[in-house]
């Protein structure tokens, strides 16, 4: 069934998503 | 005495005087006191900063969401260590190259024109 | 403490016996959501009258089981935000943010469970609750009726009411029309 979205990774419990340092930002010169 | 805002900051954010402490993603805190005309200036000493981590730091109306950095919406205005860029609704800007870090005191100034 | 000072002896019993049976509700959730691993068995992926594709029970289920974990990344709201933003701007399709609580989200969008392929109906068979567990919040998707073989599992999604709406296709006769 991960055909059916792609490049799905299947979990086994929840993962906490580590945020990145430019994680809010639209640009960054 | 300006400290960090007990209650107008991120409920994640560790802060107790003027001294703040954050963990994880970028979250917000704002000082116990504003402005809104005049020219003001304020330091910070920037005493710990471990491996991989950045801090930004700037001026913030009271609207700016604290569960992002300063910089990310048109109510805030960020300096950002790594590479010292500025950031205004999430757009940054080369400002002042090389950036800064621990054991620096950063200073930020504000100029609010009287009349207008 | 101060309050319980006000509170009459017999509150304060009622009081410690609701906390005991909410402690037993979360211990007990606690064992069966460790069971639930076990027991993905009983439900099959495959293509939806609904939408797309669906989950299907594959055998019946009684009422109030625990069915599947809806599994994903655990955001920040603001994270969801942007993210559902971006998935709108490549046309990744309806999202799959499920929102626990006013700060956080589980987005099952690229990583996840089979639970994400449920679909939403107006007058659905399960429903969604947020567990809370050693301190972490977690989804499970329960029975609310006896589920015969080989029905479809479906569950209000409750999406926040919009402008911009996407059409409900649950074919309830109660359909509310939207999913937002």
């Amino acid at each position: 069934w991960s055909a059916f979205a792609p490049e799905f990774q299947e979990l086994e419990e929840n993962e906490k998503y580590v945020e990145k340092e430019g994680e809010f930002d639209m640009e960054d010169e | 005495t300006v400290i960090v805002s007990p209650n107008d900051r991120a409920y994640q954010l560790h802060a107790s005087g003027q001294k703040i402490t954050g963990f994880e993603g970028y979250a917000m805190a704002r000082a116990s006191h504003g402005v809104s005309k005049g020219t003001w200036y304020f330091e910070v000493n920037f005493d710990d900063q471990p491996e991989e981590s950045h801090i930004r730091i700037g001026w913030s109306q009271t609207h700016a969401a604290l569960q992002a950095c300063v910089g990310y919406s048109k109510f805030s205005y960020g300096w950002r260590s790594k590479h010292g860029t500025k950031f205004h609704e999430a757009k940054g800007k080369k400002y002042h190259f090389g950036g800064f870090k621990q054991g620096d005191t950063l200073g930020c100034l504000i100029h609010l024109p009287v009349d207008k | 403490a101060m309050r319980h000072q006000h509170l009459a002896n017999k509150d304060m019993r009622l009081l410690q016996r609701r906390l005991l049976t909410s402690l037993g509700d979360a211990s007990n959730d606690f064992f069966k959501i460790n069971q639930l691993k076990f027991r993905k068995k009983m439900i099959k992926f495959a293509r939806s009258r609904i939408h797309g594709w669906g989950l299907y029970a594959m055998e019946t289920i009684a009422q109030d089981e625990m069915i599947v974990e809806y599994i994903g990344q655990t955001i920040r709201s603001l994270v969801a935000d942007e993210r559902e933003k971006a998935y709108e701007r490549r046309g990744i399709g309806s999202s799959y943010l499920f929102r626990i609580d006013e700060n956080s989200v589980i987005d099952a969008t690229k990583r996840g469970n089979f639970a994400r392929f449920i679909n939403h109906s107006c007058q659905p068979n399960c429903y969604a609750k947020v567990l809370t567990i050693e301190g972490e919040k977690r989804i499970v998707i329960y029975s609310r009726s006896v589920i015969n073989k080989g029905e479809e599992i479906t569950y209000d999604y409750k999406f926040p009411i919009e402008d911009d709406k996407i059409d409900c296709l649950c074919g309830a006769k109660a359909c509310r029309g939207y999913l937002n």
